[in-house]
């Protein structure tokens, strides 16, 4: 484990030490090390570090406390610092019906979260509409129209309308007309790099001008997290993250690069294929999980 | 530029900090970094280019060395079982593959043995249309191997070249599900010599190093054969296709490059790693 790790790299400092320059630079290695593996981002890492590094220097080795134990202390805490922080509610501020939309990568768990938050929703005393948008995927409307039986919330009837756009302005009146007072829009999935996909998702917003826009990533992405959930943010201005399949084994090191690139907070956790598999995104958990 | 650059410490670490950001992992990232040093130190490499090109070679070398077998589909029929954790592109894969193998004048059938998630047949119907090939489907179904029976038998009574079998995406870390497909593996040994023929893990180019355990688990569970990588259209390069391949020795036969039927190319070392350093 880490701790096991740095406990050993500081094995010469003992009693009235300090944390200096030296002594603290194989501990850093290995931090950087079980960051790298649970797949944070190699510059999050680095801008970590460094912070890391500054406020472990100068501190004082008092006798009794381990040098090793006083550094994953300052690593957890940060982590907890970084992931946490922002408020996790949903904003659900002025008059309804407020409208939350989904985002995200290919696959990454959208049409499921979609579900799973209309349950979480309607158990708290709402009236959730699920909107299908997704007109590329095959059968992605009778998805989202067979989850929402399972959730037992009704689902706007997207087939044959054609264009996202169209889709909205008719829900958005249905909803209206059949008391819904909260709309949550599946979008198809695109790649980040697709301007006329980015487009379409700008327009959307545009019409609808959201309460919430999640951006819904799968907890096993490596690297590219910085690079999709940048792009994400910066075209829509995104106002908080669902991760998902958190029930896999993944270090879950995306959470720590997407939370730092976008400083939106991390709402929900997916934690299974099931519409109960939802939870509220805790940060003491998920940060000794990347931890190791 | 780089042709222009010295070779020191600063940009040894650039480059293998781009090795890690293609998600090759960080072990096998210093590991070709140090190999690449002991050039260096020979003064075997005079500039930037000459060292990144090096390195290219690593990678190459590491991905030639695996044993390929190719995609052979002439077992008559071919039983080709396709696997892979959740959203990676498993059916939209198939949907491609079976356009593929028409395109090489096979009759192909797909089987849908999702029977879990939801419209995941409706998913693959459509596919089925579009590509031109039989599908096996079992209205109602909650069983999946209830449905590969019935593909069997088809595939015998028709004649067919190929069957591709769909099954639900699954997290290789849920002990019932794994054991599950392993029940459908054993299902497709049954009628036909060697089947299953191939077993197609399919892998998402944006899977950080979680990739390698997913690739272990499956197979431990289900004898893996070959690797699909697919978004490969995206920013993500896919990187953890090295590190399986080099600790699983497992090839990689094609990768999805896109939503549509065609988007689906043969894997190509050259290109991979070319990719890698864009
Ligand atoms: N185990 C697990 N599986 C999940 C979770 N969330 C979604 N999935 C599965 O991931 C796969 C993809 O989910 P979808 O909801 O279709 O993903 P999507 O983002 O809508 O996909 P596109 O619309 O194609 O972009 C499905 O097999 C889901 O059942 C989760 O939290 N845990
Ligand atoms: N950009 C891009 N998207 C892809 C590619 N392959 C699949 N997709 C998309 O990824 C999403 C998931 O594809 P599916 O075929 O449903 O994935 P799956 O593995 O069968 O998913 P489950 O059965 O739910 O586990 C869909 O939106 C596909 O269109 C690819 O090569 N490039
Ligand atoms: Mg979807
Ligand atoms: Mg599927």
């Amino acid at each position: 484990s880490l701790s096991e790790k740095l406990q050993k790299s500081f094995r010469n400092l003992t009693g009235k030490g300090k944390i200096s320059e030296e002594n603290v630079q194989s501990a850093l290695k290995e931090i950087r090390l079980a960051l790298l593996e649970a797949d944070v981002n190699f510059k999050v890492v680095k801008k970590f570090v460094n912070e890391v590094k500054e406020e472990a220097l100068g501190q004082e080795v008092t006798r009794g406390l381990d040098p090793g134990q006083m550094l994953i202390k300052i690593v957890n805490e940060k982590l907890i610092e970084i992931l946490g922080g922002s408020s996790p509610e949903l904003n659900f501020k002025g008059s309804g019906p407020h409208i939350i939309m989904m985002v995200g990568l290919q696959g990454s768990g959208k049409t499921t979260s979609c579900g799973k938050l209309a349950k979480r929703l309607a158990a708290e005393g709402r009236h959730p509409f699920l909107v299908p948008c997704d007109v590329a995927r095959p059968a992605a409307i009778l998805q989202l129209q067979t989850v929402g039986k399972q959730v037992d919330i009704p689902v706007f009837d997207s087939h044959g309308i054609g264009k996202p756009l169209d889709i909205v302005k008719k829900a958005t009146v249905e909803a209206r007309n059949t008391g819904r007072d909260v709309l949550i829009i599946d979008t198809a999935g695109r790649l980040h790099i697709d301007e006329a996909l980015m487009g379409e998702l700008k327009s959307l917003r545009a019409f609808l001008e959201p309460s919430e826009i999640l951006f819904v990533a799968d907890a096993m992405t490596g690297q590219d997290a910085v690079t999709s959930a940048r792009s994400f943010h910066e075209a829509m201005d995104i106002t908080g993250v669902v991760l998902s399949k958190m029930d896999g084994d993944a270090r879950g090191g995306a959470a720590l690069s997407i939370k730092s690139v976008t400083e939106r907070p991390i709402k929900f956790i997916g934690t299974g294929e099931g519409m109960e598999g939802f939870e509220r995104f805790h940060p003491d958990r998920v940060a000794s999980r990347i931890l190791g | 530029f780089l042709a222009t650059r010295p070779i020191d410490e600063d940009l040894l670490e650039e480059l293998e900090e781009m090795l890690i950001g293609a998600d090759i992992g960080v072990q096998t990232s210093m590991e070709i970094i140090e190999r690449v040093r002991r050039e260096v130190d020979r003064k075997a490499l005079k500039n930037g280019e000459e060292l990144k090109e090096h390195i290219k070679k690593e990678l190459l070398r590491i991905l030639a060395e695996i044993p390929n077998k190719g995609f052979n589909l002439d077992h008559n029929p071919t039983i080709i079982l396709v696997v892979g954790v959740n959203g990676v592109g498993k059916t939209t894969t198939i949907g491609k593959l079976a356009n593929y193998m028409r395109g090489q004048d096979k009759t192909v059938c797909v089987c849908a043995a999702d029977t879990f998630r939801a419209a995941a047949v409706e998913q693959l119907q459509i596919w089925a249309e579009r590509a031109g090939v039989d599908i096996v489907l079992k209205e109602g179904s909650k069983d999946p191997a209830a449905v590969v029976y019935d593909a069997l038998e088809r595939v015998n009574e028709t004649n067919a070249d190929v069957l591709l079998v769909d099954t639900a995406g699954r997290l290789h870390n849920n002990p019932n599900l794994m054991n599950e497909l392993a029940k459908i593996r054993r299902i497709t040994t049954r009628d036909f010599e060697n089947a299953p023929h191939h077993v197609l893990l399919i892998l998402d180019a944006v899977t950080g190093q979680n990739g390698l355990q997913q690739a272990k688990k499956f197979v431990d569970k289900v004898g893996v054969t070959d690797l699909i990588i697919t978004k490969l259209d995206g920013t993500a390069k896919g990187g953890i296709a090295v590190a399986i391949a080099n600790e699983l020795n497992m090839p990689i036969q094609f990768i999805g490059v896109g939503e549509q039927m065609n988007d689906l190319l043969p894997f190509n070392h050259q290109d991979f790693v070319n990719l890698l350093f864009k």
